[in-house]
C-alpha cells in the first residue's frame, strides 16, 4: 500500500527520468534525482525501493526500467480516455495541453451546457451538449473526466458523471466534490496553491 | 511550526468557512467541517487547535474568528501583488480567474517575450515586454509571480524573477524549478494531478 505523498514523488521522478531519457542518458544515481528535485537522497532511495528490485549495480539505476516500473505503479502503462466538461477559459487551455497526452491521458471529447458554445470548436474538438453525455459514455470507453465548470454546477455535473460510470474526476471548481460510490474525485484548487506559496514565503522570510 | 499538509487543510477550511459565511451561518462544529471535506472530525479539531484559542462554547466555532485566524496563519490577511509571466493558453485563462482575487492575490501585470503578444490585451491587462520586468518590479511592490511559460524557458525566467527580488513563484511548467536564494518556488504539474487520480482509481477498484 503506497502512501499518496510517495505517489506524487514517483510522478516527479518519472518526469525527470523521461527528460533524461530524451537526453539519451541510460543510468541515473538516486543522488542525481534527489538534486534535480531538491529532495534528500535517502528519500529517493526509500521511494524507489517500493518498486521492487530495479538494480543499482554501481552505475546507478537503469532509466528505462525505472520508467516502466513507475508507470506500472501509477497505472499509466495503459492509455486513459478522458473527457472535459466545461469549455470556458480554463477548459479551452486544458484542451490544448500536450502534457496530458505525453503521460498517457488522451482527451477524446469536450462537453458544455451553454447553447452558444455547443457546436463550436475547442482545439480539434467539437463542443458537445452535456445532454448527450450519457449516450456518449455508454458507447465509448471513458475512464476519467476533467471538471472545469463553475462551483455552482460542479456537484450536480459530478453526480451525472458518476451515474454514467466514470471512474475518476479531476475537479478544478473551488468547492469540495466528494468521492462517492464507484467514482474517485480529486480536487485541484489553484487559489489554494497560491495560499500555500504565500505561507512558505512568509515562513522563509522569518528571521 | 505548522506542517505543509496542515496548511493545505487550513486553506480548505477557509474556503468552506467563506462559503458558510456567504450563507449567513455564524457558527460551525468541527464535525460539520469534517463532513463537508471528507475528513475525520479529530483531524479538523487538531488542525484548528494550532490557531490558538478560538472558542468552541457548545455552539461550535465562531466562523468570523476562524476566518481571521486562518488568514493570519496563511498570510492572506494582507494583499499580495502578483504578476503573470506567459500570456499563452494557460496564462490567458489564469489572468481572468476571479478566485485569486477573492483570496487576496491581486494580479497587477502580465509579461511575455513574444513580439506578437506584446502590446495586445489579456483581460484588462496590456501584455508587457519581459525586458521591462526589472524596471517594473523596481517601481512597483510585487510579491509573487505565476510562471506560465514553456518548460524550456522556465528556469531562465525564474532566475530573472529572483534577481528582480520576487519573493515567491508559482510554476506551472512541467519541470522542477528549484527555490534558491531569497525566492521560494512551488511547482504545480497538472499532468501529475491526473497521474495521482489514475493511481487512486486503480487502487479503489482493486477487489
Ligand atoms: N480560469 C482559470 O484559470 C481557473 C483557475 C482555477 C480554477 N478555475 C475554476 O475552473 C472552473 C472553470 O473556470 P473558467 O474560468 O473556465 O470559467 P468559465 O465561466 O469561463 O467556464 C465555465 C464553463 O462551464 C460551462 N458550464 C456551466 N455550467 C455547466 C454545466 N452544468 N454543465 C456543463 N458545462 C457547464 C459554461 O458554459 C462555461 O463554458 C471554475 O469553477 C473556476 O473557479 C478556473
Ligand atoms: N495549457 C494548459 O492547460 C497547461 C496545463 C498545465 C501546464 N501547462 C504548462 O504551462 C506552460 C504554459 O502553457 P501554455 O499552454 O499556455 O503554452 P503556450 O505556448 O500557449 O504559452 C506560453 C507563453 O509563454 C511565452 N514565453 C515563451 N518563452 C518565454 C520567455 N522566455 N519569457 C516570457 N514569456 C515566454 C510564449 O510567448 C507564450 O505566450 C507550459 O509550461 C505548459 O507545459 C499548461
Amino acid at each position: 500500500e503506497i502512501p499518496v505523498a510517495t505517489v506524487s514523488r514517483l510522478a516527479l521522478y518519472l518526469r525527470e527520468l523521461q527528460q533524461l531519457q530524451r537526453g539519451a542518458t541510460v543510468h541515473v544515481r538516486s543522488q542525481s534525482l534527489a538534486e534535480r528535485l531538491g529532495l534528500k537522497d535517502s528519500q529517493v532511495r526509500r521511494d524507489l525501493s517500493c518498486l521492487g528490485p530495479v538494480g543499482q549495480r554501481g552505475v546507478g539505476y537503469p532509466i528505462a526500467d525505472l520508467i516502466i516500473a513507475i508507470e506500472r505503479v501509477l497505472g499509466t502503462d495503459r492509455a486513459w480516455n478522458v473527457i472535459l466538461v466545461g469549455a470556458g477559459n480554463l477548459g479551452r487551455a486544458l484542451s490544448g495541453y500536450k502534457g496530458f497526452d505525453q503521460q498517457g491521458f488522451r482527451l477524446v471529447a469536450v462537453f458544455d451546457s451553454d447553447p452558444n458554445k455547443i457546436g463550436s470548436k475547442v482545439e480539434e474538438f467539437p463542443v458537445q451538449d452535456l445532454d448527450t453525455l450519457e449516450f456518449f459514455v455508454a458507447n465509448t470507453q471513458i475512464d476519467l473526466a476533467i471538471l472545469a465548470v463553475p462551483a455552482s454546477a460542479a456537484r450536480s455535473v459530478a453526480s451525472r458523471l458518476e451515474a454514467a460510470g466514470i471512474a475518476g474526476i479531476l475537479n478544478f471548481a473551488p468547492i469540495a466534490v466528494q468521492s462517492s460510490g464507484s467514482t474517485t474525485v480529486q480536487d485541484v484548487d489553484l487559489a489554494i496553491e497560491l495560499q500555500r506559496l504565500a505561507f512558505s514565503v512568509v515562513r522563509n522570510q522569518r528571521p
